[in-house]
Parts: C-alpha cells; sequence; structure tokens
C-alpha cells in the first residue's frame, strides 16, 4: 500500500489528503492548526498536529518511512522551504512541493523537491484554454498539421452513431473517445470516458475526443 | 474577439487574467484591492478597482457586454454569490463562479452560474491520481475491459520506434500521441503532444499515450 504524508491542510491539502486515502493509499495528514488536524481525523489515516519545521517531530511520526511527502503549506515559502529541507535529510525518496513563482520553484527544487506543485496556476492554464475555445473543452496540437481535441458534440450529432454519421468517410475525424458526464456531475474534468464502437449512440452532453487534420476538425458542425 | 472579465485577483484570478490575455482574449480584470489591481495593469487590457458587489459600479465598467465574466473570489461566499447575482440581473451571457463546497456550488448556480470552478480540488484529484500511479500519470477507464493511459515511457523504449518496439503486433497496445515536456518544464500538465508515425523515436522523459486492452497495458515493461 503506498504511504504518504500530506504537510499542511488547506484546501488543497486536505482534499488531496482526504482522496489519496479514498483510493485506497495510508495517509499521513499533517498541520500546526489543530482545528484542520480534527476535521480529517475520521476522512485518513492518521491526522497529527505537528510542525513541519522541526526534524524531530517529523521523525517521531515517522515521516522517513514515506514514500512521498506533500508540502501542500501555500502562503509561508519559508516553512514551506525548510520543510522540504528537513524532508530531504530524513531520505523521504519522493517530495512534492507547492510554489506560487518560478523563483521560489527553483529554490525548492534546489532544496529537494521532485516536483513543483501550484494548483491556482494549473488551474488557471485549464480554464484559459477551455473558456477560449467554448465549443472545445481542450484543445492539444498535435503537430504536423493534425491535433486531438475535446469537443461537445453538435446537436446535430445527437441519437447517431459514428457510423451513420460517417464520422471517417464524410468528416475525415477519428473518434477515439467519448466522455459522458455522470448525470449529477458539473465538474470541469471527471466523468467516465468509452471507447465508442461503430454503432455507440452519442447523446447530448457528451463530450467527443477527436483526431484529425486542423482543417477537418475546424470544419465540424458547431450547433 | 472574446471578451473577458476576471473578478477577484488572487494566485487563479491573476494567472487567468494575465493567460487569457496573452492567448489574445479582451480581459478586464477587477479587484477592491488597488494593489493587486496595480499589479496587473501592464498584463491586461483594462485593470479596474471596483467593488463587483455594486450593479452600478459593475454597470460603468460595461461589465454587460463581455461574453463571459468569471468570479475568482475564494474565501468571501458572500460577495462570491452577490456578485453572481448582479451578474446574472446584467445579462451577463455566460458566469463562471469559484466555489469551495457542495452547498456553495449549488447555491450559486441557484443564484446564476453556469459553471463552477474550484481550482484546489481539482489540483488535488490530478494529484492524488498521479501519486497513486506513479508510473502512469493519468488513467482513464474506457470500459469494456479497454483503457487509454499517460505513462512515463520505459526504459527499454528509449531511443526505438513504434515500429522498432512492436508495439501493436508484440505488446498488444496502440500509441496514440507522446507528450514531449518542453524542456524546461516540470509542471504537471502542458508539453507538446506529437502524433508518432511508424518511425519517431521515442526519448527519455517521452509520457506515452496508450491504448489497449487492460491485461497489455498491466504487461507493459515498467523500467
Ligand atoms: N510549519 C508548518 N507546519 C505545519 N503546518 C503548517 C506549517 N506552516 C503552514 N502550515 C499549514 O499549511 C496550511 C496551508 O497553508 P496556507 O493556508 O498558507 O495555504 P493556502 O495557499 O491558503 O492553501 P489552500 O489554497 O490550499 O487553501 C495551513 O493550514 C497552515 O496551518
Ligand atoms: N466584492 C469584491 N469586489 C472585488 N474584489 C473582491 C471582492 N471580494 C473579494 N475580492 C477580491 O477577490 C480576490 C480573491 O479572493 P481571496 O483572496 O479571498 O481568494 P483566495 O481563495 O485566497 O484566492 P487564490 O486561491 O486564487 O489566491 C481578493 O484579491 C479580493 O480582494
Amino acid at each position: 500500500t503506498p504511504k504518504f504524508a500530506v504537510i499542511g491542510l488547506g484546501r488543497f491539502g486536505s482534499r488531496l489528503a482526504i482522496t489519496l486515502t479514498r483510493s485506497g493509499a495510508e495517509v499521513i495528514a499533517v498541520d500546526r492548526d489543530p482545528k484542520l488536524v480534527e476535521a480529517l481525523r475520521d476522512e485518513v489515516t492518521l491526522a497529527v498536529r505537528l510542525d513541519s519545521t522541526s526534524e524531530d517531530a517529523l521523525r517521531a511520526q515517522g515521516m522517513q518511512k514515506v514514500d512521498a511527502a506533500i508540502v501542500a503549506i501555500g502562503e509561508d515559502f519559508e516553512s514551506s522551504a525548510l520543510t522540504v529541507a528537513q524532508l530531504k535529510g530524513l531520505g523521504v525518496p519522493c517530495i512534492y512541493a507547492r510554489a506560487e513563482t518560478p523563483v521560489q520553484s527553483r529554490i525548492l527544487e534546489k532544496i529537494g523537491a521532485n516536483a513543483i506543485i501550484n494548483p491556482e496556476s494549473e488551474a488557471a492554464a485549464r480554464w484559459a484554454h477551455r473558456l477560449m475555445l467554448p465549443n472545445l473543452r481542450q484543445y492539444v496540437e498535435l503537430g504536423e498539421g493534425h491535433s486531438l481535441i475535446h469537443t461537445v458534440a453538435p446537436v446535430v450529432f445527437h441519437g447517431k452513431s459514428p457510423l451513420e454519421l460517417g464520422l471517417r468517410a464524410k468528416y475525415g475525424v477519428n473518434l477515439v473517445a467519448i466522455q459522458r458526464a455522470p448525470t449529477a456531475s458539473k465538474s470541469a474534468d471527471g466523468g467516465v470516458v468509452y471507447v465508442p464502437t461503430a454503432d455507440t449512440r452519442i447523446e447530448p452532453g457528451d463530450v467527443l475526443i477527436l483526431v484529425g487534420s486542423n482543417k477537418s476538425l475546424a470544419d465540424l458542425p458547431t450547433d
């Protein structure tokens, strides 16, 4: 069973600790704020109040035995940096750390972070993408004039299958998969992905994952 | 040109406003904190100090003429809710609003938000996925025993092409695309995606996007 330490139980850290626990990992969740520790007590393997800048406190909780530690401290960069240094000193094999600027990222990497997390920047990049292409939720340039796109199924496709529509023959695009939202969800991501067969019916609200030349994709009906 | 209003210039809002502007949109960035407005002055089309809960202030800045408004206020839920209501009242066609809990999401949707943004939760879900499958950065169940996965190229694949490796013939998997990190980036996402040909060389660090039966994918070399 993978064993993780999540340090800093703000909105990102607490959500991460809970999600990892529900996915079956062993999670020790750490914060110096007792209210936040208490709130997570039944949601993670072990919720502990401690100051992560103290090497002794970390060692006492067995922090050196985890597979990976995630430092989710957001605004207090010095605490974050010192925590990364302590974890490195304890021999934690994999350290993820949150940073808000490129300078902070470089510093944390020099101190020992293996990868940098920036929830707000990552989310801003995705939402900017989605907003700039309202009918295409995600657009990725594949090079050589081809692309893989996610697009909301146009109305003329509803109730039809790839074969009936002639997606390949008539539109020149390849339907790689269909992302269908679980009924209650309106989130930016998630949803079940189906590998469609020649006669899968496309439903309203489906997000189609298509590959084709940029021209073919641009020529698709948009509604 | 798409025209956006971004209200609330915290870490997420400011990053979003800047990214949208760089992608070619017209962006009016709003905050009641003059320091944050000043910091964005040269990075967006127009940076304005105002209180978004005031309908007159919003109208005076032409807020009713935008294509979409993004309410990126994080911690002050009442400001966020009232702002959404004002934007709805002004007839803004598309409103995205930030919420931190399911209850807040439902309230904002009832008031008029078309979609909900939760940067920390979205990031936590992605990172939990990535952490649980260290050699598979993203795993999506395609149903019917097949999956689409992103996996770091195993060492035995380095320097070889799909044809030389016999990905289809020998491993029974289909290489949909290769995600290659731009050299300076260690971010969780991003990176250029190539549609590989039979003799594209796989490089160390490449993330391979593969489709195949769960058994074939599980049998791939892991390093
Ligand atoms: N030295 C430390 N030891 C333990 N916990 C710490 C330490 N320093 C900060 N923290 C905790 O880290 C948590 C997250 O930090 P902070 O609230 O500054 O980030 P944030 O960016 O607002 O988080 P989010 O955006 O995820 O809500 C806080 O709950 C704080 O108590
Ligand atoms: N009524 C309002 N009018 C204009 N700006 C507002 C209003 N209420 C809050 N804001 C601004 O919204 C911004 C973001 O809110 P806040 O700092 O609470 O969120 P946050 O969750 O910490 O943001 P982030 O995680 O993106 O850094 C703040 O800069 C604040 O000044």
